[in-house]
């Protein structure tokens, strides 16, 4: 059990800088896990610290409401690797987020569903929606009481008219 | 492998039988304010064997189509999630509300709820440590975790 | 203490059906306070619930994250009304919310800050900022650590000249 | 009245002294995460006498700007609120740090803090209801409180 634990430690640990970085696209960002008790990690607590860009070391409280977010979704990331599920399914992680750390967050998760496994995630957002493959409307359908319907868009579709509508143009 | 469909049947806001899907690499679900994005959420929490109590409610009879207006419109609901493997070939699970309880199906043939969630352990799914869900609001949450709860996440993947 | 507690409640439980009406701009929307004790409200909770529009009386558990957001700030404002305070500050309430409803949110709050009192609000969406009378940009400036720079404008000025933009075209 | 400026000097990541505002009746305030917006929520929150542990801080003198980078610019740092009443007729309202503890100063005369509440009240701002400012992350957590937790929101507010 305890050689169990420390693998797994070992494994979110490397994992989760490198997601962090690439989260934020800056090589001076750093994200580390220190556990309180390093000899038995599993007794006592660990702790999860992040130097944000631009930023010096500092705990995480003094963190902003965003910056938490990316923290956050790096260390999702991190401990989905360790024994990575067929799909990862996201509801609206995007809500503190800015325009620009939206960006960097969907360009990941394209990136990563191409390569590593399925992605299936519940935006309100364009900046977020308009790089998935496929799009999932769902409809609220008035009745005696309200009835959710589906409508599916598939976008590689809509890029190939596009891709051809640029193309045509030249 | 990957999720490819997911079959609902008078499941919250659901009604009949409805087909959601199918599902790219990275497929974007949206949709008004309350229009049924969190429920399909629920719907895949629900088929992975989630107990009740995540479900954001109190009692497995609330989660039939109808139930939230004290209309249910049926006695039954359920929801299959059809896997696809990288070989092609597709494996089906479906949790059907029975009573008070719940029926699990896997390709078709009733089994336990041992055997059914081995056979998702098989696939990569692990419904115990929720490594693959993330529901809404619980982003911001997870960054804050004192370090004994962080811990404990640790245990349930390892 | 008593009396003061159940004026109190009197008064919000009128003005919080009204606020939600006005923030949903549909009259069969509801929103009442009802105490678990009525003869002596201040012993017992108050349980609180919404009709959302097109839907049908359900328990809070079941509203989604939009829809309690919506709630939420109707409560507070129906509150805010009891003892208005000069001015109000709001950080990012409209994380939650889909374009139509912050569309609606901020125009209740547009007429509420010209009508009633002044209105304070953090918000990453243009479709929300853009109704305001002026922006505050706060801008990080890099250095060995970061601190922040503010930059104002005043979109009145910008208004006129959109204004004027459109006259001259006709 | 309403809130005419907002005076900050080395507060949180504010560095030096620096004008916020004017504010006109619908005022937004922009820009990208961790830039220091929720610190002028911060700022205002300070100025109105709350208590340290709502600042997001355990400790007083980590408000002063440098303090979570262990480099604090100053021993001191401070926020001033210009109010403008109807009239016209500004009232200024100013709290500065002090080692472990905080100085009052209303209209420019230092005042004890138990006087600083009452002059506030009188122009409507009860800072233990917290009537007028809503932090990050608060919606959500305010429609779903339990029924005894809303009797003391009212409990405060009357
Ligand atoms: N048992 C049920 N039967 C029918 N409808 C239900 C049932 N339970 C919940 N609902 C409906 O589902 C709605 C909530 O849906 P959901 O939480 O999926 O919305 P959402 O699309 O995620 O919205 P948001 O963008 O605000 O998060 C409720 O408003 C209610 O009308
Ligand atoms: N004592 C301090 N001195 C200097 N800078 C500080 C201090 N305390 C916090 N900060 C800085 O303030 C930043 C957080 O600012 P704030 O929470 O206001 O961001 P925000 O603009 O609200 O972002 P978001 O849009 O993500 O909510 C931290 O990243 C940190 O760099
Ligand atoms: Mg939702
Ligand atoms: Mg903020």
């Amino acid at each position: 059990r305890y050689d169990q634990f420390s693998q797994c430690f070992e494994h979110v640990s490397v994992a989760i800088d490198q997601i962090y970085k690439k989260f934020c696209r800056n090589n001076g960002a750093q994200a580390f896990l220190s556990p309180e008790n390093p000899e038995e990690p599993y007794l006592e607590g660990i702790s999860y610290n992040c130097v944000a860009p631009g930023k010096r070391f500092m705990p995480m409280d003094n963190l902003s409401g965003g910056e938490k977010s990316i923290a956050a979704l790096a260390l999702l990331f991190a401990m989905h690797s360790f024994r990575p599920a067929p799909f990862f399914v996201l509801d609206e992680v995007d809500a503190a987020l800015d325009n620009t750390n939206i960006s960097k967050v969907s360009s990941f998760i394209k990136q990563q569903s191409h390569e590593k496994f399925q992605i299936i995630v519940i935006s309100l957002k364009e900046e977020f929606y308009s790089k998935a493959d496929a799009l999932i409307g769902v409809c609220p359908q008035e009745d005696d009481f309200m009835f959710s319907r589906v409508l599916t868009l598939d976008l590689a579709l809509y890029l190939d008219s596009n891709e051809n509508e640029r193309q045509m143009k030249h | 492998g990957y999720l490819k469909l997911l079959l609902v049947e008078n499941f919250k806001s659901w009604r009949g039988q409805q087909c959601i899907g199918p599902f790219k690499k990275f497929t974007c679900v949206i949709g008004p304010n309350g229009s049924g994005k969190s429920n399909i959420m629920d719907a895949l929490s629900f088929v992975m064997g989630e107990k009740t109590s995540n479900l954001r409610v109190r009692h497995i009879q609330e989660l039939i189509h109808g139930a939230h207006v004290g209309k249910p419109v049926s006695s039954t609901g359920s929801v299959k999630m059809v896997y696809c493997e990288e070989s092609g070939e597709e494996k089906t699970f479906s949790r059907i509300i029975r009573g008070n309880g719940s029926e699990f199906l896997f390709n078709g043939t009733a089994v336990s709820r041992s055997a059914y969630t081995k056979e998702l352990k098989e696939i990569g799914i692990i419904a115990r440590a929720r490594n693959c869900l993330v529901f809404q609001g619980e982003v911001e949450s997870i960054a804050m975790k004192k370090p004994k709860e962080r811990t404990q996440l640790f245990e349930q993947i390892s």
